[in-house]
Order: C-alpha cells, then sequence, then structure tokens
C-alpha cells in the first residue's frame, strides 16, 4: 500500500490511498484503502492515509476517528495519529501505520509495526526519508 | 506557507537485517522522487489534491511498493488494486476497488470523484469506466512481478495472508 497527504499554500487538506491489498487474499477482498473513512480521508481539519491489515482499519473507520479525536477530542495531530495506531487499530484485531497532515501543515506519523516506508516534506526545508522504527 | 507533504509506501514487519544496502537504496530513491513530484505542485502553487495524486502514482509505477505495477497477488494468482482520494476543502471523495488493468489507479479514484455523481465504482465496471474516460491501462504482465509471485508462493506454503512487507523481502 502507498499513500500521500498534503496541505498547500492555500491551507487546502487532501489525501490519496492506492494498493494491491494483501499477499494471498481472497479474490474479491476489500481492504480499507479505498473505504473513505477508514483508509482516506480528508476534511478542514487533516487529511489521512492508512496502511496495514486493512479489516482493523475498517473496523474502527481509522481514518475518520483521527480526525475526530482532533474535532471533538481535541488532540493535536501527532496524538491522534499514535492513538489510532498504537490503541485503536490493534483494539480492532490489526496493526499497521498512518500518515496525516493538519491544517497549519503539522505532520501525524505513528505504526505500531517494525517499520515503515514514509518521506516527510516542508516546502523549502529538506525531504526526510525513513524505514525502520 | 506552511505546504506539507507526507507520503507513506506501507507498514509491516520491514527488518534492517533482511534489507540489502542496495534494495534499501532502491525504496529510499523512490520515495525521494515521490517527495519531489508533489513538492513541483506545491511549490508552484498548485492545490494538495494534485500533489496526493502526483505523489502516489511515482510509487504506483515503481514495482517495490504494493499498488500499480508490483501489486502483490490474491489466492488466485490474480492482481486486484483498489484507491482512493479525497479533498478535504470541497469534501468530495473518489475510489475505485477491485480494478485489474489501470495503470494508475490513483487516477481512476479521481476520475470517479471529479466526473460522476458517485464515490466508490468497483470491479471490471471500473476498469471500463477508465477506459472510457481515457485513462491509461495496463496488460496484465504490466502489474506482475517476480518478487511478488514468490511472496504469493511463500504466503500460500504457509497458508497466510500477508502484508505486503510481512513476507522475507528476499523473495526469488
Amino acid at each position: 500500500t502507498v499513500g500521500a497527504v498534503a496541505r498547500d499554500a492555500a491551507g487546502r487538506l487532501a489525501a490519496a490511498t492506492s494498493t494491491g491489498g494483501m499477499t494471498n487474499k481472497r479474490a474479491g477482498r476489500v481492504g480499507d484503502s479505498p473505504l473513505i473513512g477508514a483508509g482516506t480521508w480528508a476534511d478542514g481539519t487533516v487529511a489521512v492515509s492508512c496502511t496495514g491489515i486493512g479489516e482493523a482499519f475498517i473496523r474502527c473507520a481509522a481514518a475518520h476517528e483521527l480526525s475526530a479525536l482532533m474535532r471533538h477530542g481535541g488532540l493535536p495531530v501527532q496524538q491522534a495519529t499514535a492513538e489510532v495506531a498504537e490503541v485503536l487499530v490493534p483494539a480492532s484485531g490489526g496493526s499497521g501505520g498512518l500518515i496525516a497532515v493538519d491544517a497549519e501543515g503539522r505532520p501525524g506519523i505513528a505504526f505500531g509495526t517494525s517499520g515503515m516506508y514514509r518521506g516527510l516534506l516542508r516546502l523549502g526545508a529538506p525531504p526526510e526519508i525513513a524505514i525502520y522504527r | 506557507m506552511n505546504a506539507t507533504l507526507l507520503i507513506h509506501g506501507g507498514a509491516g514487519t520491514i527488518r534492517r537485517e533482511e534489507m540489502s544496502e542496495a534494495r534499501e537504496a532502491e525504496h529510499r530513491a523512490a520515495l525521494t522522487e515521490a517527495l519531489a513530484a508533489g513538492e513541483a505542485v506545491l511549490s508552484s502553487g498548485g492545490s494538495a489534491l494534485d500533489a496526493v495524486e502526483q505523489a502516489v502514482r511515482v510509487l504506483e509505477d515503481c514495482p517495490l511498493f504494493n499498488a500499480g505495477r508490483g501489486a502483490t497477488f490474491t489466492a488466485a494468482g490474480s492482481i486486484e488494486m483498489d484507491a482512493a482520494v479525497m479533498d478535504g476543502m470541497a469534501r468530495m471523495a473518489g475510489a475505485v476497488a477491485g480494478v485489474q488493468r489501470i495503470r494508475n489507479p490513483v487516477r481512476a479514484a479521481r476520475a470517479v470523484m471529479e466526473r460522476t455523481p458517485h464515490v466508490l465504482l468497483i470491479g471490471p465496471a471500473a476498469d471500463d469506466f477508465a477506459a472510457a474516460e481515457g485513462l491509461e491501462l495496463a496488460a496484465p504482465e504490466y502489474f506482475r512481478t517476480e518478487h511478488r509471485w514468490q511472496q504469493l508462493q511463500a504466503a500460500l506454503a504457509a497458508r497466510r495472508i500477508a502484508l505486503d512487507h510481512d513476507l522475507p523481502a528476499r523473495m526469488g
């Protein structure tokens, strides 16, 4: 699974996710990526893209839950991202990671696995790439 | 101007000891290329939606990541892809699921959002929609990689359904 979230100079937010799903999945199985609110979400508060055991992200509506934690719970983006990745998704029977960016351009990155291929670019600063925990 | 872009290429059991330096360098180069594609949009005042679409397209075209070319296999030995986009300002969303012929599924997801009243189109009808909209299609062998085929054999032998990174990286 691959994904991207962005906040542009005008303050707009967007998210995109694309995947082949899981290896040896039953034909016809659909995970969280194309389900809006589960693996992909963007509103005026945050943009979110998820990766991992899709069924767990669907069961807890992970991407939308991250936004709700910020809008209703007042959590900052990084704390909301960590809450979903490290608490909600495991409680729903799976593991994986999320990337997020809020309306101020602040990033959120969290994953409950040993690694996640990830990159961060703040316009005007050097790009940051990471793989392992 | 807090323009910001984040990308991911999947999470899982990614073990340093399993990854050769060369392979890690390949992954880092692809991630850097994806960030650069998004940065080109943002630095010219482009939209967040265009930036995420361009970044994801780079990763879909890279056989190292599980999307587009290099997607994983189903138990039936087929490749079925899913993608979604969402525009936070307009609160608009588009997605495709179970597609098999669209070179860049993220572009089809955006076409569903911008050119239909729907949010999600699935299966062969979604492939046909993309073709009718002039999106680039590709033959099944375009998406196929030996690395993922070997991962499927390992998963079948282990009777597992696995994340793309949860099978030994050195596969075939």
